[in-house]
């Protein structure tokens, strides 16, 4: 999971803006 | 019943597609074809237009009256690569100190392309959510999908925005063309090229957005990937785009013989202009000494 952490926030938060 | 189900499954992804995508094929192609009014793209096409055009990059609009002094008309048949006047570009450099802003300047290029990829990345992202049952697959099921998927589906998506001559950047408000592309130095030079090659055959099959939605919808549900957990439920959800695919290309395109083959087959050219790509971006980090790649980009990249 570590190794893919941008890519579950993208998964997990639809709506909270990530930190591109 | 299964044919309307099929229906508003193709009606649901091109909604999805619209909604995350900023550029669609549509408009794509009508800047290309100098069909949309006056709002000609910028031309980058040598080392000048690129210092002239940097600041806009990744701009969604760029300002009008800064825009219009500097755009190169782009005539009346579509926006091509040639008659842009004499060429100031990397070759025609010899100054040492020249070189090195050339080659900065390249690299702060490939960096703004990189953010735009992130971005591509998070884009493709949404778009899969909205993929009916993609929500419910493992989530490290859905992590592995994403990072075998993503690069394949971000250079189907490229195709609209080039023609023979050049691409569309920047949310479409500029073109760079293939020529300068291949100008650059080494890697850069290289990682555009096969692009083209496979965009211009990809183009002639001439898919619309609803088609395209579907068919990114495939790709994304390929349960070949390495470390799947759980691969029945995956070719499941595949199984169904498919079907919507095949009717929405049948009913869509009715005189193209073998759409729906032809269309498969690509997906065997993407795989390996992804491995190629990943070949490069590996090359770039050993030859590239001031090169960062950009954190989700690694992510994705890493042990692909």
């Amino acid at each position: 999971k570590e190794k893919h952490k941008i890519l579950h926030q993208l998964l997990q938060n639809s709506t909270s803006p990530v930190d591109l | 019943p299964e044919a309307a189900d099929l229906r508003a499954l193709a009606r649901h992804l091109y909604e999805a597609y619209l909604k995350y995508f900023p550029l669609t094929k549509a408009k794509a192609r009508a800047i290309l074809s100098g069909k949309n009014g006056d709002n000609a793209p910028f031309v980058i096409h040598d080392m000048k237009s690129l210092m002239e055009g940097e600041q806009f990059i990744n701009c969604r609009q760029i300002p009008i009256q800064e825009h219009q002094p500097q755009t190169l008309s782009a005539g009346l048949g579509g926006v091509t690569g040639v008659h842009l006047g004499p060429d100031c570009g990397i070759l025609g450099m010899t100054n040492i100190s020249e070189q090195g802003s050339a080659d900065a300047l390249e690299l702060r290029f490939f960096h703004s392309c990189q953010s735009r990829s992130a971005e591509g990345v998070r884009e493709v992202t949404e778009f899969a959510k909205s993929i009916p049952g993609f929500i419910n697959l493992d989530l490290n099921d859905q992590v592995t999908l994403l990072k075998y998927g993503v690069i394949e589906v971000l250079i189907i998506m490229m195709a609209p925005l080039m023609n023979k001559d050049g691409t569309l950047i920047s949310y479409g408000q500029i073109f760079m063309t293939r020529e300068f592309l291949k100008s650059l130095r080494k890697p850069f030079c290289q990682m555009m090229e096969p692009k083209f090659e496979f965009s211009v055959k990809f183009n002639t099959l001439e898919l619309d957005d609803s088609d395209m939605a579907l068919f990114l919808a495939v790709i994304i549900l390929s349960g070949d990937r390495p470390g799947l957990l759980n691969v029945k439920p995956i070719e499941q959800l595949q199984e169904t785009v498919l079907h919507s695919l095949e009717l929405q290309l049948k009913l869509n395109h009715p005189d193209s013989v073998q759409l729906f083959a032809k269309l498969l087959q690509k997906m065997t050219d993407l795989r390996q202009i992804v491995t190629d790509h990943v070949h490069l971006i590996q090359l770039l980090k050993k030859t590239e000494v001031d090169m960062c790649l950009h954190p989700l980009l690694q992510e994705i990249m890493k042990d692909l």
